[in-house]
């Protein structure tokens, strides 16, 4: 079963 | 002071259609290059990036950057005043508390002018610049859309795998299984209908269906996608405006 990954994983904020 | 004047109110519809249901609170950013957004889904999988150059307005003036905070629901219901064809203009001041939507039908003479008060919208911003990719494919946007529609019947999660000579979509569920298999083609008198791959490297990511749902909704606003995927990265799924982008990074799945 695949979990969904959030944006916060790849990006950081500006 | 902003003053953008778009040609005809149907085509900043067609951009705000194209993103409302996934988002609802978004700043525009408005400068002397144009309008430009980006905004993250309540989810934290997908991120919306809006840029509308100036090329895309019949007229555009920024002198000093401009926020507006709106509210995207209330923003399309001013939006579903005007008529497709009217002038379209958007006029806000230095430090707005609103913004001005003014619709002219030039044949007729009837000019409705509305307000739009403004929010003060605390997002913060991703660095999104700088990814890179391992492959590079362009198809037509009508086409990836029914493709996405086509599997979403049959799981809640797409599959895509990327080799030299196919792009292969993949879903499997419950009720059973089904794959569609796109390959490169030139199409000399329909250049929209061509289909490219760049590739460095062979791609097998999962997405989930409902956000690539969303994605398609701004299928209307290109004749073609461009898609761009990375092993474990987010997805960039970018649709071309005549000056601008609208640009949909989507997070992958993963096994656990």
């Amino acid at each position: 079963i695949k979990k969904q990954a959030t944006l916060a994983k790849f990006f950081s904020s500006k | 002071m902003l003053e953008g004047k778009f040609e005809e109110a149907s085509l900043f519809k067609r951009i705000i259609d194209s993103f409302k249901d996934c988002v609802q609170l978004v700043n525009f950013n408005c400068n002397e290059h144009g309008i430009a957004a980006q905004a993250v889904d309540d989810s934290r999988v997908l991120l919306v990036s809006l840029s509308i150059g100036t090329e895309s307005f019949q007229e555009f003036r920024c002198d000093r950057g401009v926020t507006l905070g709106v509210d995207l629901s209330s923003l399309s219901k001013i939006l579903r005043c005007g008529n497709n064809n009217d002038n379209l203009t958007l006029i806000a001041d230095d430090t707005p508390d609103s913004v001005l939507l003014l619709f002219e039908d030039t044949k007729k003479d009837r000019i409705s002018e509305y307000s739009l008060k403004l929010m003060d919208i605390d997002a913060d911003f991703l660095d999104i610049e700088g990814m890179e990719y391992d492959t590079v494919i362009t198809m037509p946007s009508a086409e990836f859309a029914k493709v996405v529609r086509d599997l979403n019947q049959l799981s809640d999660s797409l599959n895509i795998l990327v080799t030299k000579d196919t792009v292969k979509f993949v879903a499997e569920g419950d009720i059973g299984s089904g794959s569609v298999i796109v390959k490169p083609h030139t199409d000399m008198d329909k250049p929209q209908e061509s289909v490219k791959v760049e590739l460095d490297k062979p791609v097998d990511l999962t997405f989930g269906s409902k956000y690539l749902l969303d994605i398609i909704k701004g299928a209307g606003l290109s004749d073609q996608i461009t898609i761009k995927l990375s092993a474990e990265t987010p997805a960039l799924f970018e649709f071309s405006l005549q000056s601008g982008y609208l640009q949909f990074f989507l997070a992958p799945k993963f096994n656990e």
